[in-house]
């Protein structure tokens, strides 16, 4: 069985916002190591890498593998009923039909519990190869959302481009273009505020605006996001989340001229 | 005009 709890039902619903555009339906796959999900987009340019560690849960208790079938639309309406401070726990039997899903508050003078009906989900499953990025750029989310939003106004693609100068944000659309540039800053005092460049070789890659604004739905899970660029392979949008856990998201870049 | 590729076409099915 499966007995997983989150001391704030906030990251579960935070997660759920971030991918419910993309995906409409996954599997959750419930192992000893903790909850991923992988999915494509139904246009297969996108994917979300999902894993939420068993160290993010107190206590974690998952005795085999367990696949719970999710419609998120379903499972956003039950979680609009936990407030972001309530403790959350899954429960789940070894071959459910239903996963449990119990809120407590703070105070333990109310629980709420609800059953969520399960689907079966033929999914298929995709190997990420490992990747050493020829460049890797951490921001804060906030800014990449604003440049994404604001690129998002001109056109429907963004060239991101990272050389010796730094990274550049560029579009051109049917009223102009536009071109962002940003550099190395670090703010010891502040470092979600940071910015950070490294690259082992030039990149320039084009990326459908709709997707990364898309994925910036997460931005609200962690204070920076990474990007990881190589010439000719999608692009890795990283929101890091404590206890090593995370949100992936892979980007299918655009192709010839 | 540029294409939109396909991430199928980079991570392959397991």
């Amino acid at each position: 069985m499966l007995e997983a709890r989150l001391e704030q039902a906030a990251l579960l619903k935070k997660v759920v916002d971030a991918i419910k555009e993309l995906v409409q339906e996954c599997n959750f796959d419930c192992n000893d190591s903790g909850i991923g999900l992988q999915a494509m987009d139904n246009s297969h340019v996108a994917l979300v890498s999902m894993f939420l560690k068993s160290e993010s849960f107190s206590p974690f208790r998952c005795d085999r593998n367990i696949a719970l079938g999710i419609n998120l639309n379903a499972l956003q309406k039950v979680l609009r009923a936990a407030q972001n401070e309530d403790i959350l726990t899954l429960k789940a039997e070894d071959a459910p039909d239903v996963v449990n899903l119990v809120f407590e508050n703070a105070t333990a003078d109310r629980i709420s519990e609800y059953d969520l009906k399960l689907m079966d989900i033929d999914q298929e499953h995709l190997g990420i190869p490992d990747t050493d990025y020829a460049a890797q750029i951490s921001m804060p989310s906030s800014e990449f959302q604003r440049i994404t939003r604001d690129l998002s106004a001109i056109s429907e693609s963004v060239t991101i481009e990272c050389n010796k100068e730094g990274v550049s944000f560029a579009c051109e659309g049917d009223i102009g273009k536009g071109n962002i540039k940003l550099r190395q800053y670090t703010n010891v005092d502040k470092p979600a505020e940071n910015v950070e460049v490294n690259m082992t070789e030039p990149v320039a890659l084009t990326f459908a605006l709709k997707y990364l604004g898309n994925f910036c739905k997460a931005s609200g899970l962690s204070e920076q996001v990474r990007l990881c660029l190589s010439n000719e392979v999608p692009l890795m949008v990283e929101y890091a989340l404590a206890n090593n856990s995370y949100i992936r998201f892979y980007l299918a870049p655009k192709i010839g001229d | 005009k540029a294409g939109q590729g396909n991430i199928t076409s980079f991570f392959k099915k397991q």
